[in-house]
């Protein structure tokens, strides 16, 4: 199967990285 | 199947809305299968992977962090409505791991398990120098104040006897010198005023719990106890919540005063602050 270069990378929306808000406080 | 097939798992945002409704219904699945201790809000979604599931479905891998609220488990107060305990309460968080289901639209908790620990003694003190910090529930001095208290529970009551289910926290307060204690009771069916061998009493068959918070002294002149108790309305148990009991609305609907209990007289409903 012939892939062109790039477009998984260029197609792939951005996710912002884990952990997510605190909502209260951080012990 | 060819391998390597079904196995990638989807990203999701640990923010996104879809990822926070399944833990919002993680959460308040603990909070409806524990029966000791305090009701837990969400804190922090840690991380989210969102795996395919044959035939059907996805299912979400979840870790949360989670606090401890001022409501034990059996008060029917929605955990939207109960506040967070505080660092200078000496805060308790949870650690949880989860495996949410989402098929149809519905989310079904697969698996739940979490760990909870209270806030170190050093962050404790680093905000509030001098605060009561937690203390061991088998200490004498907290095991005499919860006697105390369950005491002046019962001579307040004009009703049923009210047994202890479970002590859920304690601090040595050091100035003054006294001992703070939170407890989980339920009432039986003796009356309190006649009861000569607790033992021999029996949980109503239409439960009746009730918290107590009391404040014990045993310097003052015949052991001073200051015992507040708020006693709850029957709350049936459900096997497995629906998917959207943990929204705003749901909780609305249910955040309304206690009534009093039928089997009970409006006079051992709230009991105290009764002085001894």
């Amino acid at each position: 199967t012939a892939v062109e270069p790039g477009m998984a990378a260029a197609t792939r929306p951005l996710v912002r990285p884990c952990p997510g808000r605190i909502r209260h406080f951080k012990i | 199947a060819p391998p390597g097939l079904g196995l990638a798992y989807r990203e999701l945002n640990c923010d996104d809305p879809e990822t926070e409704q399944a833990a919002l219904v993680a959460v308040d699945y603990i909070n409806n299968h524990s029966s000791r201790g305090y009701k837990h809000t969400l804190n922090q979604i840690d991380k989210v992977k969102v795996w395919p599931r044959r035939p059907m479905g996805e299912v979400f891998e979840l870790e949360i962090d989670t606090l401890e609220t001022t409501c034990h488990v059996l008060d029917p107060t929605p955990v939207v409505n109960c506040p967070v305990r505080q660092l200078k309460e000496h805060a308790v968080e949870g650690d949880c791991d989860f495996r949410v289901l989402k098929q149809d639209g519905q989310f079904l908790v697969l698996f739940a398990k979490c760990h909870s620990s209270p806030d170190s003694a050093e962050d404790v003190l680093k905000v509030c120098p001098g605060c009561a910090l937690l203390a061991p529930l088998n200490d004498t001095r907290v095991v005499r104040a919860v006697e105390a208290a369950l005491t002046v529970v019962n001579a307040g009551s004009n009703g049923s006897y009210f047994q202890l289910l479970e002590v859920t926290r304690a601090q040595l307060v050091p100035l003054p010198p006294s001992t703070y204690v939170e407890f989980a009771v339920a009432a039986t069916d003796c009356i309190a005023k006649e009861v000569t061998d607790p033992a021999k009493c029996n949980l109503l068959a239409e439960k009746q719990y009730g918290f107590c918070k009391a404040t014990f002294n045993e310097k003052a002149v015949g052991d001073a106890a200051e015992v507040t108790c708020t006693v709850f309305q029957t709350q049936p148990m459900l096997l497995q919540p629906q998917p959207d009991t943990n929204t705003p609305t749901t909780g609305v609907a249910t955040a309304m005063p206690i009534p009093p209990s039928a089997n009970l007289p409006a006079a051992a409903m709230v009991v105290g602050p009764l002085v001894v």
